[in-house]
């Protein structure tokens, strides 16, 4: 039951989609649940709409986690992120706000059919696993397939390759259905959320480009607040800035796509560490991770509530 | 065993080059061996003093090796078997199954 499940162990995607189940069951009053689509292998990509039932037109947070099979720390957040709100909804009178004023939309494994293969075949997988009529290989990298400047630089038109942007846009039914919604939503989406890992940034558009965004000020000031509140935690410091300077330059990857969707506000979160276990975070490491994330997204949601 | 052992003596390197020569020289290496790009996510993205670690098959770690050391790029062995640090990173798990 939900009152024993571990959030600070790693769940496979069946144990994730159980609770999923649960925490509708559970909380009717807060959660609802649905299916954006179905992936390329056929199973359903579950969302969950976290916030108190009121007026339609409510504004809205997308946050999406595991574009990347073998970023595990990153559905471990979003089911942090979801019991942390729901947990805190009745005593913290902030979080309680923000679930009065916004909802939250939380898709906890984005990438599915590469969850379910790096649990029971190979542990480092990255892309999706749709198959390519011309290659062996499988997969398309789902941060390279987004409508936008696609399947230009730093991104790769061989399937075998790690960052593979696909046969065309959106050909990824995972991407695909996560675009459909935010379209059909747009006017409600003011932010949105994508966890990857490792290397303790927080990242903004442009990946593809380097230029500034037109309300550059008002998202790095929200990246700076995101970031000094993370830093309040613990200590740790993570660096932030536009994806293309802080990282490198990408093409196609879903912040530049929600930005350009008209998302003002659209961040990519690469969580610990930096390198020192990478993708093999230890499960001791979960809870201090997301309870200074959790401080980062809030002060995100939180600013959204105010005019910049 | 977790992934039925597949990972047993692959080891993560940390390599970092420290000029263009060094730079050209690596990419041409991780080009022609087979390796798992943890950070950056392709060759294509190797640039000077900036880190890249890598996920390198057991059979060819020594290899590697041999060439960091005979193009004299400094590197460092973030993970010595990555086995193991599977096993650890989810050990509750095999023990919760038990239990």
């Amino acid at each position: 039951s939900e009152s024993q499940y571990d959030y600070e162990v790693y769940h496979s995607l069946e144990e994730i989609q159980s609770w999923m189940f649960e925490m509708n069951r559970t909380h009717p009053y807060l959660v609802d649940m649905f299916s954006v689509g179905k992936s390329y292998e056929g199973r359903p990509l579950y969302v969950l709409q976290l916030g108190k039932r009121s007026r339609p037109q409510k504004k809205a947070v997308w946050i999406d986690c595991g574009v990347h099979a073998r970023e595990w720390i990153g559905p471990a957040f979003c089911q942090w992120f979801v019991k942390e709100a729901i947990n805190s909804y009745l005593y913290d009178s902030a979080m309680r706000r923000l679930l009065n004023q916004l909802n939250f939309y939380i898709m906890p494994v984005f990438n599915v059919d590469g969850y379910h293969f790096s649990w029971t075949t190979d542990r480092f997988w990255r892309k999706t696993r749709s198959k390519n009529h011309k290659f062996h290989c499988r997969g398309v990298d789902a941060n390279r397939n987004w409508k936008v400047k696609w399947c230009e630089e730093g991104a790769s038109s061989h399937p075998c390759d790690d960052t593979y942007c696909g046969p065309y846009p959106e050909s990824e039914p995972e991407v695909k259905a996560v675009a459909k919604f935010l379209r059909k939503h747009k006017k409600r989406v003011k932010a949105y959320i994508s966890i990857h890992a490792y290397a303790q940034m927080l990242l903004y558009p442009y990946s593809y480009k380097y230029a500034t965004i037109p309300n550059f000020n008002c998202v790095e000031s929200a990246a700076h607040n995101a970031v000094t509140a993370l830093y309040s935690a613990y200590g740790v410091k993570y660096r932030y800035g536009p994806a293309s300077t802080t990282l490198y330059v990408s093409s196609g990857s879903s912040i530049d796509w929600a930005y350009r969707n008209g998302i003002r506000y659209a961040f990519a979160f690469e969580l610990r560490d930096t390198g020192h276990f990478g993708f093999l975070l230890p499960e001791s490491l979960i809870s201090p991770t997301c309870t200074e994330t959790m401080r980062a997204v809030k002060a995100i949601a939180t600013g959204l509530l105010k005019k910049c | 065993s977790l992934y039925s052992n597949r990972y047993t003596g692959d080891q993560v390197f940390r390599i970092t080059p420290g000029n263009d020569e060094e730079v050209h020289a690596l990419r041409k290496m991780l080009t022609r061996m087979k390796v798992d790009f943890w950070q950056p996510n392709s060759v294509s993205l190797i640039c000077q003093n900036a880190t890249v670690d890598v996920h390198v098959k057991r059979n060819d770690t020594r290899g590697l090796r041999a060439h960091l050391k005979q193009e004299n790029i400094h590197y460092g062995v973030l993970i010595s078997n990555l086995q193991k640090e599977i096993e650890k990173q989810t050990g509750s798990h095999s023990s919760r199954k038990r239990r």
